[in-house]
């Protein structure tokens, strides 16, 4: 299964998400593939990986400088591996990344290869629609979108169900997992009442039964270089990312 | 003046920084002009424009539907114009858009043309280190980058820094006005430490010497349609907001 985290908003836990989903369904017993696909290349810091050997990655594909076999790598955290995305974090020119990743037969090589191997796939994306997201919808299964409450919440996900739509390849889309709220403060008045307005506009199981609360400990763990399942099990926003692991296993079946 | 406000991360407060600026400068009394070059097209939602006369914008420019005098429109809001995003907010492909925008001689015809009309111009851009970002980074005066006190900012600090240097046009590169600590909560420890961690890596004037704090204001007067500068003038982040407009104006003289 190849599952995309995808929101074309910034800032909205698709990194968070695509992190901690891909270690809760490691800890469950799955043998998991998390693949970085946004030039940014969060994931490397969220998964503490410091070392220069943690260079090479879906970049290094690309310019076919490497294989998969040897751009794949462990994790400090059992059955996770990661596919990172490689140099192009050095580089300021992410257009040219995009364009190569959107074009490139070697992206559906990767997610071949990945499946061959048996891994569960979840795939980072960048913020934006542009060409590295368009590629990922039209290769993945299926897609989950992080939803932060706040006033555009509506309106960013009627585009991405847009976008979701001409990902069709062969009149066949990718299957919408659904939309998940994030980061969410229920300190904040205006967040409960957009909450409520996406509970009426997106009515179960459009919108997924969990709500990923924001928490001083996910961000402790993104310093520490540790998912926050790993890092702090108790926290609520770990029970609530293992919460949807379980979620989306149950309808995998 | 044509200032652009740009960070490859998404969601630090890019938009409501570029809005409120812009709005404090026409409470000021300066001419501006509000461009959004971002396909998604928030500074629309931010300014309350909601008819469908609120459509045209950046992409009619490229596709010459239009002209820079009947795109521009008005605001609610005194000696404040804007240039909205157009018709791509409707379309869920923002590759093309960015590669046109790159490309396009009407780009630099309408910032020419802004500027010969006597606006100060605020361009709010799109996440990512993509072509429409690169593009505006060649044709603006200035750059102000808001940072989000979260673990990343030191290494998103460095790869803007290296996207402004590369898009040096005959060697001349646009003025780095300075970093903003945007929506930041003093609650968080973790974003105290961070704060802490930037102030001693990027010293003044690197680091400008105003802070935008996080407040529910901020998020209730954008759900409403306007400036939180304009609507709620007593709050923490507008006053914050205010002192950036003094600060870079006197700076700019
Ligand atoms: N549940 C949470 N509690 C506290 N902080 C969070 C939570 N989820 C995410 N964050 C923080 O919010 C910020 C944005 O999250 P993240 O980077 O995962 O979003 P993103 O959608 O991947 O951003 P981008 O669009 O730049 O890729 C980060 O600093 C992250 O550590
Ligand atoms: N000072 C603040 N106080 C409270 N909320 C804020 C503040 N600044 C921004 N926000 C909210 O945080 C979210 C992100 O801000 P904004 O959209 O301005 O960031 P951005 O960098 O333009 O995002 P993108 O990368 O998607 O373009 C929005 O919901 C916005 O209303
Ligand atoms: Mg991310
Ligand atoms: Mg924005």
């Amino acid at each position: 299964m190849i599952l995309a985290v995808v929101s074309q908003k910034g800032g909205v836990g698709k990194t968070t998400t695509a992190v901690n989903l891909a270690a809760a369904l490691a800890r469950n017993g799955a043998k998991v593939l998390l693949v970085d696909t946004d030039p940014q290349g969060a994931v490397r810091h969220a998964l503490g990986l410091r070392g220069a050997q943690a260079r090479a990655g879906i970049a290094e594909l690309l310019n076919a400088t490497r294989q998969f076999g040897n751009a794949v790598r462990p994790t400090p955290f059992a059955r996770l591996h990661v596919l990172l995305a490689g140099a192009v974090t050095e580089s300021a020119d992410h257009g040219a990344y995009h364009t190569a990743f959107a074009q490139s037969p070697a992206v559906r090589e990767m997610f071949g290869l990945a499946a061959a191997h048996g891994y569960t796939v979840v795939v980072d994306t960048p913020p934006g629609l542009g060409g590295v997201t368009r590629r990922v919808l039209s290769e993945c299964d299926s897609v989950l979108v992080p939803l932060q409450a706040e006033p555009l919440a509506l309106q960013t996900s009627s585009q991405i169900l847009r976008g979701i739509r001409e990902a069709a390849r062969d009149g066949v889309a990718p299957t919408l997992e659904g939309f998940v709220l994030t980061m969410y403060d229920d300190t904040s008045a205006m967040s409960k009442r957009v909450a409520d307005t996406i509970r009426a506009q997106l009515p179960a199981p459009l919108l997924l039964d969990v709500v990923i609360p924001r928490t001083e400990a996910t961000i402790e763990a993104f310093a520490a270089g540790q998912p926050v399942v790993v890092r702090s099990p108790d926290d609520a926003a770990a029970k609530a990312y293992m919460r949807l692991a379980e979620l989306l296993t149950k309808r995998d079946r």
